[in-house]
């Protein structure tokens, strides 16, 4: 059965969309069937970067491997109720149609608390949570003691997570692992970096997710964009003719952040 | 009259909030009354990082300049025709609040296109949408060639800015100045840093903002935030005992931005 990844973050930059394509195209290529649910519906992050991907692969005749998208369309009803139930149906559909045919469903959740996203939430098997090394995003998790640092009650996002893990649990008897890594990471920044990960060292205790290895702040990451490619793809692309020291470390990045994981299948 | 700054983007993580206190601390600090409303009605980055200054300005007995805030809330009208007309009034009557006691009200917007954050949009006088140097958040002002880099079609949030402008245009009769300026500027980063440079200043003209000089990545933008201070804070709050080059860097960023701006009041 197909297991269900959501990048999830209410806090906006995170870098959910970053780690879905970069996550979606090493799925593939491990040789992984991968489906792709874009709900944030309006930017569309993922959704333009495979319409690039696509766009890139015809112009240059490249067979890229492309995973499955199913798109999904927010309800324009004026009342939440219909509007709600119409999206619960989208969502069934797009979920049924991409499970008969993956192995892996890579949903990129939006950046605000939506009603896809807590839909999403709920039917996730694995839930990554990217964070930006800083205490403006921790404070989405949980509140911080500014003399000592310690973590507070947890906050808004941490909630969330929360309420959805015990739907999954009534609906389908099933957990959730929630994993949370940083993301963009500085080279320099001894002290922030230092509070920060003992800040979600000790959460991660109390609120109940796993700490993964992050990702640097790596141009690599973006500058791809407008081709819809990868730092993967550029063997195949043929266009990087030599690989930088940010490049190798990239790829030990997204292989650690992979066996971190453990997501079914893949040992080995 | 007081005049209105909207810091605007829907895309997440642009660094709203950030550019959003770092500016009403300024401004207060130049001698302005500042009032703010924080639009992230679930997020409040700007609302929290207030309440992490009056707890420190208290702990420490500081006397920090705090700006007025006003609290607006999110409506939980099942009907949107409802919702939104609720939320019409909540936003005119923080307004008229703040417009009689400010020379600057600062507006902090949500990374998402919601009622408010459009209500807010119609009635800025200025807009200032900060961008990640990246074709990521690129995206959402205008698509991109892949192999000139040449700008193309305006994107989601040109096309919610330029229907903003009209219906300020159509209610007040007065013109939005709308400046747009890039964000955690990476040091390193030569080509896409020239790349998104190229496509901004191309997009400025035929989309209609001015360009403003960045704020570069720099962890004391974001270090202080759970102690509620800025680095113009650092001198009152005496812990800094010397500054270091970013610090330096960084009051020039700030200060060269000011000048941009070139808002009502302040020249000189
Ligand atoms: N590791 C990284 N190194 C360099 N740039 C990165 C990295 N991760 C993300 N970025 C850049 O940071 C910005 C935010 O990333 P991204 O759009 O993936 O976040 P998101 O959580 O999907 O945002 P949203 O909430 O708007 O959906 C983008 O400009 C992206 O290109
Ligand atoms: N110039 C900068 N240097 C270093 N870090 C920064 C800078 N600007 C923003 N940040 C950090 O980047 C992240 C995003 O910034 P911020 O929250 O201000 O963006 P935003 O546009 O308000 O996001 P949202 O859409 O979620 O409201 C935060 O972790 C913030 O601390
Ligand atoms: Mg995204
Ligand atoms: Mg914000």
């Amino acid at each position: 059965p197909a297991h269900i990844i959501v990048m999830g973050n209410e806090k906006g930059g995170a870098g959910k969309s970053t780690v879905a394509i970069h996550l979606a195209v090493a799925l593939m290529r491990m040789n992984r069937r991968v489906g792709v649910i874009d709900l944030d519906v309006r930017q569309s992050t993922l959704g333009r970067y495979l319409d690039n991907r696509r766009r890139w692969s015809e112009r240059r005749g490249l067979d890229l491997p492309i995973p499955e998208q199913v798109v999904v369309q927010a309800s324009t009803a004026r009342s939440l109720d219909e509007a709600e139930a119409e999206e619960v149906e989208a969502w069934k559909a797009a979920l049924r149609d991409l499970k008969a045919r993956c192995d892996f469903i890579v949903v990129d959740a939006p950046g605000a608390d939506t009603h896809f996203s807590r839909l999403a939430h709920s039917s996730a098997d694995t839930i990554i949570t990217p964070v930006n090394d800083s205490f403006v995003d921790f404070d989405l998790l949980a509140d911080v003691d500014p003399d000592t640092f310690e973590v507070g009650r947890p906050s808004v996002y941490s909630a969330l997570v929360w309420e959805c893990r015990k739907q999954k649990a009534v609906k389908e008897k099933k957990s959730i692992d929630w994993v949370v890594m940083r993301n963009r990471i500085s080279m320099l920044d001894a002290r922030n970096k230092r509070r920060v990960g003992k800040g979600l060292k000790k959460l991660s205790e109390r609120v109940g997710f796993r700490l993964a290895p992050g990702f640097g702040e790596r141009v690599i990451y973006r500058e791809l964009f407008p081709l819809g490619l990868t730092l993967l793809d550029l063997t195949q692309d043929g266009s990087a003719k030599q690989f930088t020291l940010s490049h190798v470390a990239a790829r030990q990045e997204l292989r650690d952040l992979l066996i971190v994981l453990k997501l079914p299948g893949l040992e080995g």
